[in-house]
């Protein structure tokens, strides 16, 4: 499984 | 979302509109950093790439907009608004945008997760970040009489960077795979460059004497 940077974030 | 990141969320739009206060009613830019502000600017343009091509939530994009079209006409105003430009220290916010800006350029280009354009953009957003506070805290040291408004949106800006390490923290601790090197360091120095003007900060408050930094 790919690890996401945290884009959910600002 | 945990109360952390939200709490620092909303530190972080709280220092926005001290700024927009300062700007609009009193018509004033003083000991405000355009370097800093234009800094702020290129940030959020890089880091907000994916804007309009990865939804996470409402909340999430009207942030992101929010973010982007005030830092944008914060720069506007301060250069071009008739009134509020002539306030603005040119003389003494002297820092040079290069000298941050071109580091950091290097440095996403090397140490990424991912080489890509936008991941190297995103990256290169969290280290300018990490920095951008630095010429308004040179610019906070040359000015005899720091305003309330001024202290208090450099003060918010820090808090909201300390609230995000906390919620890093959280987030370690509940969430299984939550591990971003590059954003907890860079998160972690920028919040390390407010620790002197915290100290000052405090003790004014403490003793209700006027901000002034040592210079």
């Amino acid at each position: 499984e790919e690890q996401e940077t945290s884009k959910d974030e600002l | 979302m945990n109360i952390f990141r939200l709490s620092g969320d909303m530190t972080h739009l709280m220092s926005v509109i001290v700024l927009l206060l300062k700007i609009h009613t009193i018509k004033s830019c003083a000991g405000i950093s355009l370097k800093t502000q234009e800094l702020y600017a290129l940030v959020f343009a890089t880091r907000y790439l994916d804007i309009f091509t990865d939804f996470v939530s409402v909340y999430n994009t009207i942030m992101k907009l929010i973010f982007l079209a005030t830092s944008f006409s914060i720069v506007w105003y301060m250069r071009h608004h008739k009134i509020v430009r002539r306030s603005y220290d040119k003389e003494q916010d002297t820092f040079r945008h290069l000298f941050l800006i071109l580091p950091c350029l290097i440095l996403a280009l090397v140490v990424n997760e991912k080489f890509t354009f936008k991941e190297v953009m995103w990256t290169f957003s969290l280290y300018v970040e990490a920095v951008a506070i630095l010429p308004q805290l040179v610019l906070l040291q040359r000015t005899k009489n720091i305003d309330n408004l001024t202290g208090q949106y450099v003060f918010l800006l820090g808090a909201y960077r300390a609230l995000y390490i906390l919620n890093w923290i959280y987030r370690y601790l509940t969430e299984k795979h939550f591990v971003h090197w590059i954003t907890w360091i860079s998160g972690l120095v920028q919040t390390l460059l407010y620790a002197d003007f915290f100290y000052y900060y405090i003790n004014s408050w403490k003793n209700n004497v006027r901000l002034q930094l040592p210079a």
